[in-house]
């Protein structure tokens, strides 16, 4: 997966993301969901059929969320996971980030439940909101934050770039997502950040590849806006 | 083309166990069993599925409101086991086992 959380000169905050899950049956699953209640929507989401969580969601007028997959290379502590799903009861990640989209009340709260709430595994939170500086990528272990990196526009960290690698390592050789993407921002200029442009840069390879099964871009201040798309064949290599 | 994914409303004021009904108005019923059983075979090896079957479905009553409910739901909607839907709902956290 790739998540994208940028600002532009305006200071308005805009989010991107494209889901990677190397089974192509899901491009047929996928669906947007609106939360409602009564009558109105709370919040809504890209999600899967037959899944009740959400990798990927907005609260209207609040904050975007992206979940992207960490990775561990310590595999021996598979059993962590066991005690940490049924013996201490944790949440599934993709269950939290529906949590946070139903009850957070802004942003800030969005990110201290997704940054401290204990759940089963590692993974990426990324967070957008709708002021200036409302950005943040959170590096999740199971029990609480392993590093928080916000934006940072005063001094020129306008926007944050997530894989599936820690932000301050360098992603494998073979993975040139990260660089990528980087520098497709780096040329739009912060001048002509908008949710199309972002779009363009999640369309470029390898940032969407094979595996892309969607892409979505969204405003947490412009709710109307989100729009998620499932990508098809010019996608691939 | 690249195309929009369908949109459901799914209220929360409705019951856990009924409140994806609307699913059924998208997709076909035997299509959703036959691409859960596509994802399942993909994430967890065989001999895993079934060996863990029985043991998800004790650990049922450990899943916390309202997605107990909706996964219970789900099941009954499709036509699917328990089990499945559940190891479904916890792919990415088996997968990185």
């Amino acid at each position: 997966c790739t998540s994208i959380v940028a600002q532009d000169k305006s200071g308005n905050v805009f989010h991107g993301r494209n889901l990677d899950y190397p089974h192509p049956v899901l491009r047929n699953l996928t669906i947007n969901v609106d939360f409602l209640k009564n009558g109105e929507v709370q919040y809504q989401g890209t999600s899967f059929a037959g899944y009740v969580g959400l990798w990927t969601g907005q609260s209207p007028n609040k904050f975007t969320v992206s979940g992207d997959e960490r990775g561990t290379k310590r595999w021996y502590n598979w059993w962590k996971n066991i005690v940490s799903a049924f013996l201490l009861g944790r949440s599934p990640v993709s269950w939290l980030v529906r949590e946070t989209l139903e009850g957070a009340e802004d942003f800030q709260d969005a990110v201290m439940r997704l940054s401290k709430i204990p759940i089963i595994t590692g993974v990426y939170y990324i967070v957008g909101g709708v002021r200036p500086g409302e950005g943040v990528v959170i590096t999740r272990d199971r029990k609480g934050p392993a590093d928080i990196w916000p934006l940072d526009p005063i001094n020129g960290r306008w926007f944050r770039v997530e894989t599936n690698f820690d932000h301050w390592l360098p992603p494998p050789a073979r993975d040139h997502r990260r660089e990528v993407a980087n520098k497709a921002l780096n040329a739009t200029g912060q001048d002509q950040i908008n949710l199309e442009t972002l779009y363009q840069v999640l369309s470029l390879s390898p940032v969407c590849n094979g595996i892309t099964i969607y892409t979505t871009t969204m405003s947490a201040a412009h709710p109307d806006v989100y729009r998620s798309l499932i990508r098809q064949e010019n996608c691939r290599k | 083309a690249e195309l929009a994914p369908p949109t459901l409303n799914i209220s929360l004021d409705a019951d856990p166990e009924v409140r994806w009904k609307p699913l059924l108005t998208v997709f076909d019923k035997d299509f959703l069993q036959e691409a859960g059983a596509q994802v399942i075979d993909s994430t967890v090896p065989k001999w895993v599925h079934h060996a863990i079957a029985p043991v998800v479905l004790a650990l049922e009553k450990y899943v916390p409101q309202p997605f107990a409910g909706e996964i219970r739901g789900m099941a009954s909607l499709f036509g699917g086991s328990i089990a499945d839907v559940i190891i479904l709902n916890f792919a990415y956290e088996i997968s990185a086992f």
